[in-house]
């Protein structure tokens, strides 16, 4: 079963076409691994995307180095899927 | 035992569940409710819609699909919640009752379930349908983007591994031709709602062009009446427009395809939230998530109904 302990997902605010472009640009690094929830398109949109442990450091240092914001929505996409499954496994019991 | 009263609606369900789920709602009322198997799905997984229905033949119709893309956890709950209201809806609430006296209603809750599967068993994260893709160690078609609208223009992925692939042709996913094929020779459905999330979205077409839907007009406005009395629950803020205008160029979507098949009140909800927990709503959220989209299901239900073509 595929594990996200230390996956991460980032809100990207892109402040304009280009910085839209340079994620786009990260979009296309297949090694990364990058899902993204909420695709890069124009600067008025969010963009969501998760971030395996192993690209973290390299994503935030490309978009630091861009000036491009962010800011972290999920701190550990593993622990929301271990509560998800918690709950469904408690409601078995109920 | 489990019956439809003691199943637990605030919960997410796996796929057993949710089909263990459908056979008693058949069975409450078989009157009203039946289960029909529409195809099977690429690893054999039977397609099942249930179909509410007061009587008549081939009368005009509604559809409504939740789960084709199998992490949107929120939404195949939220087709139970719908399920289970029009259930106890007929003959108590007048609008339900109302449409149901004048349409059939198709509700399909998993219409992905190799993917829901998956995301139960192996990748909680999974989007795409299980299809092999000859040539590639990908998986999956994005289920999404293998209609026969626009198929293959800007707004879908040639790469098996990306999570827009569009597959090798329209309809090559089963899970996609057994609604094709059934639309088809239904040929009386008049409303097609397909439900997917996140972001709050409440979308019509076109997303494959920028050209204008014909009835652009009229479905902004049914749209945002639709909106409106999604917000007066809980407060919950959607945007509302064509998919090209809104979001993106996507090609190869359902509603493109369902509204060039002439079904006019095409829509695609993209339900709660719009960036908190995303995929991964909680499932304290099921509930009141279900309920807003229910008001704004029934705007576009009886304004189908109050206005045949």
């Amino acid at each position: 079963t595929e594990n996200f302990v230390g996956h991460q997902v980032l809100r990207i605010s892109a402040a304009d076409e280009a910085q839209v472009d340079k994620v786009k640009d990260l979009e296309e690094l297949e090694d990364l691994q990058l899902d993204f929830w909420r695709a890069p398109v124009h600067p008025e949109l969010p963009i969501d995307v998760r971030v395996p442990f192993a690209s973290l450091q390299g994503v935030k240092v490309y978009l630091e180095s861009h000036d491009i914001d962010y800011s972290i929505m999920i701190e550990d996409l593993q622990e929301l899927v271990d509560e998800e499954q918690l709950h469904m496994s408690r409601r078995h019991f109920m | 035992p489990l019956s439809i009263e003691t199943f637990n609606y605030a919960s997410y369900h796996n796929l057993d569940e949710i089909y263990d789920f459908m056979d008693l709602l058949a069975a409450e009322k078989p009157s009203l409710v039946s289960k029909i198997q529409i195809g099977r799905s690429y690893e054999g997984r039977p397609i099942n819609i249930l179909k509410f229905s007061t009587g008549g033949v081939k009368r005009p119709a509604i559809w409504i699909d939740t789960g084709i893309h199998s992490r949107e956890w929120v939404t195949q709950a939220s087709g139970i919640v719908f399920a289970k209201k029009l259930l106890d809806g007929y003959g108590k609430d007048a609008s339900v009752t109302s449409i149901l006296d004048h349409f059939d209603i198709f509700l399909e809750i998993v219409t992905n379930p190799d993917g829901f599967a998956f995301t139960h068993s192996k990748n909680r994260m999974w989007r795409k349908t299980r299809s092999i893709n000859s040539g590639s160690s990908c998986v999956g078609v994005d289920p999404n983007r293998n209609w026969d609208a626009g198929f293959g223009v800007a707004g879908s992925s040639g790469n098996p591994c990306s999570e827009t692939y569009r597959g090798p042709r329209a309809n090559s996913e089963p899970e996609v031709k057994a609604i094709v094929d059934f639309v088809k020779s239904h040929g009386n459905i008049k409303a097609f709602v397909s439900i997917h999330s996140y972001s709050q979205l409440l979308l019509y077409p076109f997303g494959y062009t920028s050209k204008k839907a014909a009835d652009a007009q009229e479905l902004d406005a049914l749209a945002k009446k639709a909106v409106d009395a999604l917000s007066s629950l809980h407060g919950t803020q959607y945007k509302y427009g064509s998919i090209i205008t809104t979001i993106y160029q996507a090609s190869g979507g359902t509603i493109d395809w369902t509204y060039e098949q002439g079904i006019k009140y095409s829509y695609t909800f993209e339900l709660r939230d719009t960036g908190r927990y995303g995929f991964m709503l909680p499932a304290s959220q099921i509930i009141p998530t279900a309920e807003e989209t229910w008001l704004a299901l029934k705007v576009i239900m009886e304004h189908t109904r109050d206005h045949p073509y």
